[in-house]
Parts: structure tokens; C-alpha cells; sequence
């Protein structure tokens, strides 16, 4: 809430478009502006009235530089955009650098986005210290297609207007916190000597030589994978990580998805009952990847790319003390790492056997 | 081309560190810039509370994490007093 606590008087207002930017069509524009109030307008009492004469409450300007309210921008990247607390005059009106390049996808910075949470400054609202928030002043790269206010940005708006009128009272994503014991991983991979922990739309990345463990959007690094990833692992000779969701997979090369992906998991010799695949790793020992379905498993051969014979096989016959469903695994040191619920399993590959019981969070330092 | 020394990169960054902090969190500089060397000094109390907001471990000095969390594009603050 900004200092002070501004707000508007009344719940209808209205805005206008007094500019365009000439990277995007203006229907595009205009449809990422309305899609922008909506997001708030969803979850309050609010309403947003587009007027194209006169003065309005917000007023929308594309500007660059010194643009004469003391806050003048910075060229490209940096400063993308400022919005003024409601009030009269200037107040509540939300100006766009145009020295950036704007965009209704993700080739250049989101405009519907960033105008999502310019607008939250104008309906009073200040920054967020929740990095998955929309308030939170980093610009982030969320899926703008499949975008849902979290829950904290939820609370604040209907703490300055309250709820909507609307029978469904809608609920947003919270951000997981790193040292919760309650964390179940979608998925675990190391990449290159780091290990990344992959829930929902983040993951957490943990390098060697850093103590702690830092959290990022999953399209902040690989935009074109969806969030919700099931299971993942890396093929180091290949150098490459693989991304399962559902029945397909995705191959990337770092920062790059392969081309030709995604593809179907039933490319890879999988029946058709395997729906998805809940956690997979490479053992480098082997040259063979084990991929986790239920209570079962099966081993895929990486050098004649073909799933090996007599599989699939009980995970509780061949792991021993691994009973439950499998959500994570990943390989360290000769040991495998089974995350199954809220526990960790430290499993020895050469004696066959589970040596510790860990807390699923005890790789991020907690 | 000249190699970019250590002290180069460390002046960049400060340059970077003053613009990031004068503009979000109102640091005030008289244009002297031995002030910022002293831990307690205005400048490592801003980045302290920088580094506070965005989780990041609270030295007051400029490390690299905090440096790479100046350099991501944001959201700016309107200087609604001084506009008004």
C-alpha cells in the first residue's frame, strides 16, 4: 500500500489513451490496456470507463526522456515505466518509456504486463517485496497468456477496495518459500555443476560456491517451456536438459530449445498408458536413463536411444526403501536423490541402499 | 582493445549503484563520492535497505548479486512530491 494510503473516492473510472507506441499496432495496444484494468476489475468492486475526450482519471502516454513531471526516463531498458498515486491532475496517470521496445508477446518487454502493474501504483498500490507478485518492482517474465494476479497482490487491492460483487471470489498463486518444509519439487536437475528445484512457475537455482539458493521465473530463463514442469533431467555428454510435461518433452542446449521439440514421449518406445512421467534422471555410470511412472520405472539406453528390454520394473524391488510416488530425483557424488512427498531420500547406487532421510529443502541452505 | 580493469568495472558499478539508489531510494549525494567508501555512510545504508527488499544478503556493500539485481529493468517511482 503506498504511503499514506491513496485512493480514489469513487470505484468507476475511467482512462484514456492519449498516445501510441510504434512498435505495436494500436488495436494491440488498446487490448493489452483493457486486459491490464480487467486484472484488477476481476478481483474489486472496480470498473475501468475508456473515454477518447476530455480529461480522465488515468491517462495513458507513451514518452521518452524528460517528459516535464519530474521523473524523466532513462533510454533503453532500466526504467521501463512510472505511475502516479490516484489523486487529482496527474494523479493515477501511467506513462510507458517509448525507448523501449514494447510487445503483446515476449519478443521485447510485455506491454499488458507492465501496464498491469504501472496500473496497480494507480489504483494506490506500492512495491511488493514477493518476487512472484505482480507489484514487485523487477520486471519479470510471466507467461502474459496465462497469467493469474497472485494471491498477494489480491490481498493488497481488495484491502484499499475490497472484494468483488462477483459470486466467484477468485484466488491467485502464492510464491513458494524457500525454507518450507511442506515444498514438494515438480522436478530436480543439475545443469553444469548447479542444481535447480522447479515448482510451478519458478525454480530455485543453487550454485556450489553460493550459500544460498536464488529464485526464478521459469521464462525468465527458457520463455518458450511451460510452467508446471513433471519431471526433468540433464544428459551431461549431450549437454543437454530435457523438460517432460504431460506426454511431451522438451530438448534444450542452455538457454535454447532444440529444434523440432516438443515432441511426444511415445518418440522414445513409451505405450500409450503412460500419461506423463513423474521424474526422470541420467546415471552417467550406465549411460542409461531411468524414468519414474507410478510405481514403476523403466530404463532408457542413451547411446542406442531405445528404451532397454524387460521394463518396466517395480521402483520398490530395484530401490529398496523407495516405496513411495517418485516427484524428483537427481544424481550427486554416486548417490541418488529421491523426493517423494515432503521427504528426500539419499539413495547409495553402489550399496543399493537409502543411507539418509533429508528434508526436501536441505539443499537451499535451510 | 584496453583491457577493462578491476577499476574500471568497480567504477562502472558505482556509477550504476548511485544512478540505481538516488532514483528508488532516494539516496542524496553531494556529488563527493568518497562518502560511500564508510560502511555507515548514507550510500551503504541505502543498500542495505535495497538489498533487505529484494532478500538479498545484507552487507551494505555492492557485491555482485546486488549489482546484477540493479541491472534488471523495473518499475520506477514518480517523484510525486517534488512534481506537486
Amino acid at each position: 500500500i503506498t504511503p499514506g494510503r491513496p485512493v480514489w473516492d469513487n470505484t468507476d473510472l475511467t482512462y484514456r489513451i492519449l498516445n501510441y507506441t510504434p512498435d505495436m499496432a494500436q488495436a494491440d495496444v488498446d487490448r493489452a490496456i483493457e486486459k491490464a484494468f480487467k486484472v484488477w476489475s476481476d478481483v474489486t468492486p472496480l470498473k475501468f470507463t475508456r473515454i477518447y475526450d476530455g480529461p480522465s482519471d488515468i491517462e495513458i502516454a507513451f514518452e521518452t526522456g524528460d517528459h516535464g513531471d519530474n521523473s524523466p526516463f532513462d533510454g533503453p531498458d532500466g526504467l521501463l515505466a512510472h505511475a502516479f498515486q490516484p489523486g487529482k491532475g496527474i494523479g493515477g496517470d501511467t506513462h510507458f518509456d517509448d525507448d523501449e521496445k514494447w510487445s503483446k508477446g515476449t519478443n521485447g518487454y510485455n506491454l499488458f504486463l507492465v501496464a498491469a502493474h504501472e496500473f496497480g501504483h494507480s489504483l494506490g498500490l506500492s512495491h511488493s517485496d514477493d518476487p512472484g507478485a505482480l507489484m514487485f518492482p523487477n520486471y519479470s517474465n510471466d507467461d502474459p497468456n496465462t497469467f493469474h494476479l497472485p494471491q498477494d497482490d489480491i490481498n493488497a487491492i481488495q484491502d484499499l477496495y475490497g472484494p468483488t460483487t462477483n459470486a466467484v471470489k477468485p484466488t491467485g498463486p502464492t510464491t513458494p518459500t524457500i525454507c518450507d518444509s511442506k515444498i514438494i519439487f515438480d522436478a530436480i536437475i543439475t545443469l553444469r555443476g548447479e542444481i535447480m528445484f522447479f515448482t510451478d512457475r519458478f525454480f530455485w537455482r543453487k550454485h556450489p560456491q553460493t550459500p544460498q539458493a536464488e529464485l526464478n521465473f521459469i521464462k525468465s530463463f527458457w520463455s518458450s517451456l511451460p510452467t508446471g514442469i513433471e519431471a526433468a533431467y540433464e544428459n551431461p555428454e549431450t549437454d543437454q536438459i530435457l523438460f517432460f510435461k504431460g506426454s511431451k518433452y522438451w530438448a534444450l542446449s542452455g538457454y535454447e530449445v532444440l529444434y523440432g521439440y516438443p515432441k511426444s514421449i511415445y518418440q522414445l518406445g513409451f505405450p500409450k498408458t503412460v500419461k506423463k512421467i513423474d521424474a526422470a534422471v541420467y546415471i552417467e555410470e550406465t549411460q542409461k536413463t531411468y524414468f519414474f511412472v507410478g510405481d514403476k520405472y523403466w530404463s532408457y539406453d542413451e547411446e542406442r536411444k531405445v528404451l532397454d528390454k524387460d521394463f518396466p520394473r517395480e521402483i520398490a524391488e530395484d530401490f529398496p526403501g523407495i516405496t513411495q510416488k517418485v516427484h524428483a530425483v537427481f544424481q550427486k557424488n554416486g548417490f541418488l536423490y529421491f523426493f517423494s512427498g515432503q521427504r528426500q531420500y539419499e539413495f547409495s547406487i553402489t550399496s543399493k541402499k537409502v543411507m539418509r532421510l533429508m528434508k526436501n529443502n536441505s539443499w537451499l541452505g535451510c | 582493445f584496453p583491457a577493462v580493469t578491476e577499476a574500471n568495472i568497480m567504477e562502472r558499478n558505482m556509477q550504476l549503484a548511485e544512478t540505481y539508489l538516488k532514483r528508488y531510494y532516494d539516496l542524496e549525494t553531494d556529488g563527493k563520492h568518497f562518502m560511500r567508501r564508510t560502511s555507515s555512510s548514507p550510500f551503504s545504508e541505502k543498500i542495505r535497505q535495497m538489498q533487505e527488499f529484494f532478500g538479498l544478503k545484507v552487507t551494505g556493500k555492492l557485491d555482485s548479486e546486488t549489482v546484477r539485481v540493479m541491472q534488471q529493468p523495473r518499475c520506477g517511482v514518480p517523484d510525486v512530491a517534488s512534481y506537486s
